[in-house]
């Protein structure tokens, strides 16, 4: 309350704007003298794009298993123990529902039943901040984004998966347009428009972009009509690298565009479909939106029998109980 | 019996096409979770009962534990926010062995993880992100989470007896403290701080100490040439 504190906090500001330019500079002058001692990395991170990464900070986490590189445009390369490099990047975006008054199919609103964006590309939120946070167990890397949006994409020592926890919500609804809102996982693998999804829980199904197996398909709703559900996993593939995504829960999945995966995350809706529920999609409590937190695991080697184990493990996770010990004597 | 089949009922009616997609009512959800949760606490007895049993059957004399479950899908546990010591059980319900990252929430500060056999292990503590601090249902003192990575046998369980340590240090500096620090620190930058002159120093001596290893290197090769030449003639 003295003010003290404020003036620190501007300081501190100052300072770190301060180290950020003057290494900026340091490292033109170094590319300019040619100075040997940079490294690829370095000499990339002179480019005159914009960067929101604190330069001081090391822009990769990694374990035995992978390595995962932050870029300046925060995407991410992973490079397997196998010495292949996957091209990997992970966004999020939200599509904006359609509002009709639901008297034929074309004027129905995006409800609890059906999802119709009513657009043909999402939304992509912008990044407003992120951190690596480095350890002997884990090392995160945090990203918040607009929209009440954030991720935390996770390496665990000794473990072959990573782990992207995310929380979204409450979603803003301000602008009296309802959301769904989607994690994309980005790669260079070529899939072709196929995709593989496990909706019945049972088994894999191939999945093939505005097509059926059993009929010919014209689709009034190419964004809607390619979503499927997601009971576990979800994966694309080519001839050499597999991304294999596996859920905490049932979601919606897609692969809308070549070598991405792009999962529904969490909904909010002002209107109601007109299919039996009554009412919209629009959870609150204390007036406020409803805020989703879920974890998923990405595989990247390609071998069912592990997939198929670590689906399990994921679901079947170890169960945890806490007991108080303050008067247990363990001696 | 009686608990486990009220789980089964309960499991029985989130069998429903609207319990499982999410097209239930707002009200109807509320009820679902309502019927879910009594379930679920409910059941606590069995594990209770049977970690009791298993820790009697070890050589336990102590009073009997009571296990809670904690609502870790929101970083938050009564027990290990609030506590100094307490032990975590954890349960791998698969028949293979699997290795797992476990994440207790807890208050910052340093703590002291035994497992199986007494023996410490390694862990990492983290704070919680402010995403998750701010999620409006979640009432919790936690700060950060604790992190150890277990390996599970089987359908086995494993104990970890963790104690918070007694402080060593304030924590919380006072206002000039953090002023002293923040001076420091500007200091310490300003001196470490390279010049253009330093990096151009800099690049000067890693020059010279390229040119130095070529010409260290052009001197082997020709020492070698030499034994060479003397073991060709001899």
């Amino acid at each position: 309350n003295d003010g003290v504190s404020e003036d620190i906090l501007k300081l501190e500001q100052i300072i770190r704007d301060a180290k950020r330019n003057t290494e900026k500079e340091q490292k033109n002058l170094a590319k300019k003298l040619n100075y040997p001692s940079l490294n690829e990395e370095e000499m990339r991170m002179l480019s005159d794009e914009p960067t929101v990464v604190n330069m001081f900070e090391d822009k990769y986490i990694e374990n035995q298993a992978m390595k995962l590189r932050l870029d300046n445009n925060l995407d991410i390369i992973t490079l397997l123990e196998n010495k292949k490099s996957l091209n990997f990047a992970i966004k999020l975006y939200y599509w904006s529902a359609c509002f009709g008054d639901n008297t034929n199919t074309t004027e129905r609103s995006s409800g609890a039943y059906i999802f119709r964006p009513n657009i043909t590309k999402p939304i992509e939120l912008s990044i407003l901040h992120s951190e690596i946070k480095h350890g002997p167990l884990v090392s995160e890397l945090r990203t918040i984004y607009e929209g009440n949006v954030t991720s935390n994409t996770r390496l665990y020592t000794d473990i072959d998966f990573i782990e992207v926890d995310f929380t979204v919500g409450p979603i803003p609804i301000d602008d009296n347009i309802g959301k769904e809102y989607i994690i994309k996982y980005i790669t260079d693998i070529n899939n072709n428009g196929i995709f593989y999804t496990d909706s019945n829980g049972r088994q894999m199904l191939k999945r093939k972009l505005n097509e059926r197996p059993q009929f010919n398909l014209t689709l009034a709703e190419p964004i809607a009509g390619n979503y499927y559900p997601v009971t576990n996993k979800i994966y694309i593939e080519d001839s050499d690298n597999r991304l294999s995504v596996l859920t905490d829960r049932s979601q919606g999945g897609s692969s809308l565009n070549n070598g991405e995966i792009e999962i529904m995350l969490h909904r909010r809706l002002l209107h109601d479909d007109a299919f039996g529920v009554g009412e919209a999609l629009n959870e609150v409590l204390n007036n406020k939106g409803l805020a989703v937190r879920g974890t998923q695991r990405i595989l990247t080697k390609k071998s069912d029998l592990l997939e198929r184990k670590r689906v399990l493990e994921f679901h079947c996770k170890p169960i945890i109980l806490f007991a108080d010990a303050e008067n247990l004597n363990l001696s | 019996q009686f608990v486990i089949d009220e789980l089964k009922s309960a499991m029985g009616v989130m069998q429903h096409h609207d319990a499982i997609t999410g097209t239930e009512k707002q009200h109807v959800a509320h009820d679902y979770e309502r019927i879910l949760n009594n379930a679920l606490e409910d059941v606590m007895i069995v594990p209770n009962q049977a970690y009791n049993k298993v820790l009697k059957a070890k050589g336990y004399e102590g009073p009997e534990l009571e296990y809670k479950r904690c609502r870790l899908n929101e970083s938050s546990c009564s027990i290990s926010e609030r506590k100094k010591a307490f032990t975590v059980t954890i349960f791998n319900p698969l028949a293979w062995s699997v290795t797992e990252p476990i994440r207790i929430p807890v208050v910052d500060g340093s703590y002291t993880i035994k497992g199986p056999n007494a023996k410490e292990i390694q862990y990492q503590i983290l704070d919680i992100p402010e995403s998750v601090k701010n999620i409006p249902t979640r009432q919790s003192l936690a700060t950060h989470e604790l992190i150890f990575i277990v390996k599970l046998k089987p359908l086995s369980f494993q104990s970890y007896h963790v104690t918070k340590n007694e402080k060593t240090k304030r924590n919380i500096k006072t206002q000039k403290e953090r002023k002293n620090d923040f001076y420091t620190n500007l200091n310490d930058y300003w001196t470490n701080l390279k010049t253009p002159i330093d990096i151009k120093n800099l690049e000067d001596k890693e020059n010279r100490r390229i040119q130095d290893t070529i010409c260290n290197e052009n001197l082997e090769i020709k020492d070698r040439n030499l034994d060479f030449d003397v073991l060709k003639s001899s």
